[in-house]
C-alpha cells in the first residue's frame, strides 16, 4: 500500500469525515 | 518557505532542519493553538514528540534519536502496515474466515519515532497525559497503576484508576469487549491487547472513564486500555490516542458528539504547534475540490484514499493509473515519509533530480531510505521543484516546501519520499 506520511501533510488541515466518507486537504491551515 | 511559484518553491535552508536537530530552539505556541473549544469544535494542540514544545522534550536527557533511527523506525511502521493490509485484503478477497481464538498478530502498526503527540485528560479529577497521536490504529491506551507486570519509563505520573471516581472496568460479557481485535478475560474483566509491528505491545484492562479533550469538553464513559504490561518504543509518552476508523477509536466512540468529523494540522517546523480538532467546526475551510472519497471498503482502521497522479514542477508525470490502483493508498499520521509504488517513485525521483540538476545543486549521499539528497552548504535559500499529489475527485495536495525536503543537515537534504519494494506492496 502507498502511504501519505506526516512530512508531506505539514501545514495542511487534513479533515476526516467518517459519516460522509471523505478526506479533505486544506492548505495553509497551521 | 518564503514563497511558491508554479513550478518551484523557495525554502530557507535554516528552516529545513526538523527535530531532533532543532530541538534547542524555542517553542512557538501561538494563542490560537492553546486548548479551546467553540460550540461546534474542540481544539487540542499537536506538537512534535521531539520538538521544543513537547511535554516530553525534557525527558530525553539529550539522547534524541538520530535521523537514521527515525527513518529505520519509519520503515518498520510502513512494513507492518503493509503486512496488515495484505492480511485484511486477502481475507476480504474470499479466504474462508476461520473461527479464530486469536486475532491477527499485528493489530496496529509500528509506532516509529517521528510521531506527534497531544495531551489528554483522563479520570476524575482529570490527570494530564501526553500520548502518541495515531490515525493508523484504533484503541487508545495509557500505562496504569499498579503496573502489574511491567511498564516503561514515562515522563508523567502513571494513570491510577484508584484515584478516579469515574473509572470502571468493562466486563467480559459487555458488547464493548467484543469490539477489540485482541481480547481476553480475567476474573470477569475484559482484557485488551495491542501489538505493533516492531514488537511493541500493551496489555491490560479494557476500561471506561472520562476523557477530557479541552477545558470545556469531556467524553464520559470513554473506553480505553488501562495498560498493566507495556513494552516497546514508546519514548516517554504515557500511551497512545487511537484515531482510526475502528469501533474502539475516539472518533467512532464520540460519533454522536462530533459527527465522526475531526481534523489535524502538523506545523512546518518542529518548534511550531499544530492542532487536532473534533466536530463539524473542523470543516468550513474544505471545499469540494479539496476533498477525496474515503475508500472504506478497502479494509478496517486505515483511511484509504485514491491517489491518481503526481505533478513535479507543475508537470503531470506519465504514470499509468494501474500503478496506483494495484496497491491502494492510505493517509497515516504516524508514518513520517510518504511511500509510493516503485514505478511512481521512480518517475518522481527522476523528474525531481532532473529539475535540481538544471539548477546546479550538488548531490549528497543517501540518508537511509531517502536516496535523492543534496548538499546546500553555504546557501541561505534554495528553489526546489513543487510536488503535488492528485486524488480521486480532483483534490490536489500541493506539498508545502517543508514537506518536500527532509533534511538531516544542511549538507544532506533529501527528497522526502520513498519507494515501496514491490508494485503490489
Amino acid at each position: 500500500v502507498g502511504i501519505v506520511g506526516n512530512t508531506q501533510l505539514k501545514t495542511f488541515g487534513v479533515v476526516y469525515d467518517i459519516g460522509k466518507k471523505v478526506v479533505g486537504f486544506c492548505p495553509g491551515a497551521c | 518557505a518564503a514563497g511558491r511559484g508554479h513550478d518551484h518553491a523557495m525554502l530557507r535552508v535554516e528552516d529545513m532542519l526538523p527535530a531532533p536537530s532543532s530541538s534547542s530552539s524555542s517553542c512557538d505556541m501561538s494563542r490560537e493553538h492553546k486548548h479551546g473549544a467553540t460550540s461546534s469544535r474542540t481544539r487540542m494542540p499537536i506538537v512534535h514528540r521531539h520538538g521544543p514544545c513537547s511535554p516530553l522534550a525534557d525527558a530525553h536527557d539529550g539522547k534524541l534519536p538520530s535521523h537514521e533511527e527515525i527513518l529505520a523506525a519509519d520503515q518498520n511502521r510502513a512494513k507492518s502496515i503493509q503486512r496488515r493490509v495484505s492480511t485484511t485484503t486477502t481475507v476480504s478477497r474470499g479466504k474462508p474466515k476461520r473461527n479464530r481464538p486469536s486475532l491477527p498478530a499485528s493489530s496496529g502498526s509500528a509506532l516509529g519515532t517521528g510521531n506527534y503527540v497531544v495531551t489528554i485528560g483522563l479520570g476524575t479529577p482529570a490527570g494530564r497525559y501526553t500520548v502518541v497521536f495515531d490515525t493508523g490504529s484504533d484503541t487508545t491506551w495509557v500505562q496504569c497503576e499498579p503496573c502489574v507486570v511491567v511498564c516503561y519509563k514515562q515522563q508523567e505520573k502513571l494513570f491510577d484508576p484508584a484515584r478516579s471516581s469515574t473509572y470502571a472496568n468493562i466486563s467480559c460479557a459487555a458488547p464493548a469487549c467484543s469490539d477489540l481485535y485482541i481480547k481476553g478475560c480475567s476474573g470477569g474483566h475484559c482484557l485488551y491487547g495491542v501489538q505493533y509491528g516492531d514488537g511493541s505491545y500493551s496489555i491490560g484492562f479494557f476500561a471506561m472513564d472520562t476523557l477530557t479533550l479541552s477545558s470545556y469538553d469531556a467524553i464520559k464513559g470513554f473506553r480505553f486500555g488501562c495498560g498493566e504490561r507495556n513494552e516497546g518504543l514508546y519514548g516517554e509518552a504515557a500511551g497512545l490516542l487511537g484515531l482510526g476508523r475502528g469501533k474502539t477509536s475516539l472518533p467512532v466512540q464520540a460519533y454522536d458528539k462530533y459527527g465522526g468529523v475531526f481534523a489535524h494540522c502538523f506545523p512546518a517546523r518542529s518548534s511550531g504547534t499544530g492542532y487536532l480538532d473534533f466536530g463539524p467546526g473542523s470543516l468550513p475551510a474544505v471545499s469540494a475540490k479539496l476533498t477525496t472519497p474515503m475508500l472504506v471498503d478497502n479494509g478496517p482502521t486505515f483511511y484509504y484514499v485514491g491517489l491518481t497522479g503526481i505533478r513535479v514542477g507543475g508537470k503531470l508525470l506519465s504514470i499509468p493509473q494501474s500503478v496506483f490502483t494495484t496497491s491502494g493508498t492510505i493517509v497515516d499520521s504516524g508514518t513520517v515519509i510518504t511511500r509510493l509504488p516503485p514505478a511512481a517513485y521512480s518517475s518522481l525521483r527522476s523528474a525531481f533530480a532532473s529539475a535540481m540538476a538544471e539548477r546546479g545543486y550538488k548531490k549528497a549521499p543517501a540518508l537511509s531510505l531517502l536516496d535523492t539528497c543534496y548538499d546546500f552548504t553555504g546557501m541561505s535559500e534554495v528553489a526546489i521543484p513543487t510536488v503535488s499529489l492528485l486524488f480521486q475527485g480532483g483534490a490536489s495536495l500541493d506539498v508545502h516546501a517543508s514537506g518536500i525536503i527532509y533534511a538531516a543537515s544542511v549538507s544532506q537534504a533529501c527528497l522526502g519520499f520513498a519507494g515501496n519494494k514491490e508494485d503490489d506492496d
